[in-house]
């Protein structure tokens, strides 16, 4: 899932 | 990792760090939205219940366990060791009008129609209307102690340079993240007019004390 870069920060 | 998101987990921290020592300093949570803190906690844990099954670093995972411990012992400390000093009554912001709001964005945007996905989507939208139970509860004080005007300074501080993160990660990965990049400007939006107060007034030495 490209998109999701948030869920590798807090 | 770069120095904005390190400098703002980091501040993000220092919030809980100085709220938990204002409780426990004075034995008291007067002056602080118990509102608040509850969707705190609801934000941490619906969007960090990804720490079962979705590992990053070390330092990823311990933030997790900090941010949702946290603020579950301030919410302790709030409604059970020093329960007397909270006033309900000057804390009547209805949380319903953040929550369901977020619910209705999370299912409208989202990276996908999965449970984690549309639940890490309502937390970061939680997220930026949390605070409005406090602020509003400062309003109606009209001040406040120089503890938790500095909690909610470092705690806006932090939103705001997750800004030039997203903006600096754009630039050097090429990867946008849309929802988390708009939830950061409305929330550190609804921080303007404290920030304007806390500039005019706290870094001049004066007390906390609304127009």
């Amino acid at each position: 899932n490209n998109g999701a870069v948030g869920h590798d920060e807090l | 990792m770069n120095i904005f998101r390190f400098l703002a987990d980091l501040s993000h921290m220092a919030s809980i760090v100085i709220l938990i020592l204002q409780i426990r300093k004075t034995k008291s949570a007067a002056g602080v939205s118990y509102k608040t803190q509850f969707l705190y906690a609801l934000v941490f844990v619906t969007r960090y219940i990804d720490i079962f099954f979705h590992y990053v670093s070390l330092y990823n995972t311990f933030m997790k366990i900090f941010f949702v411990t946290s603020t579950i012992y301030i919410l302790y400390l709030m409604r059970v060791q020093y329960k007397p000093s909270h006033d309900p009554n000057i804390d009547t912001f209805r949380i319903e009008y953040i929550i369901a709001p977020s619910a209705v964005l999370a299912l409208i945007i989202n990276h996908g129609y999965t449970l984690y996905e549309i639940l890490w989507s309502f937390s970061v939208w939680l997220e930026s209307g949390a605070i409005l139970p406090q602020l509003f509860m400062l309003q109606r004080t009209g001040e406040a102690e120089t503890l938790t005007v500095h909690y909610i300074f470092a705690l806006g501080i932090y939103r705001l340079l997750y800004i030039p993160n997203w903006i600096y990660r754009y630039v050097t990965e090429g990867r946008v993240e849309p929802i988390a990049f708009l939830a950061s400007l409305i929330q550190t939006a609804l921080y303007s007019d404290f920030f304007y107060i806390y500039y005019t007034k706290v870094m001049q030495g004066k007390k906390f004390e609304l127009p």
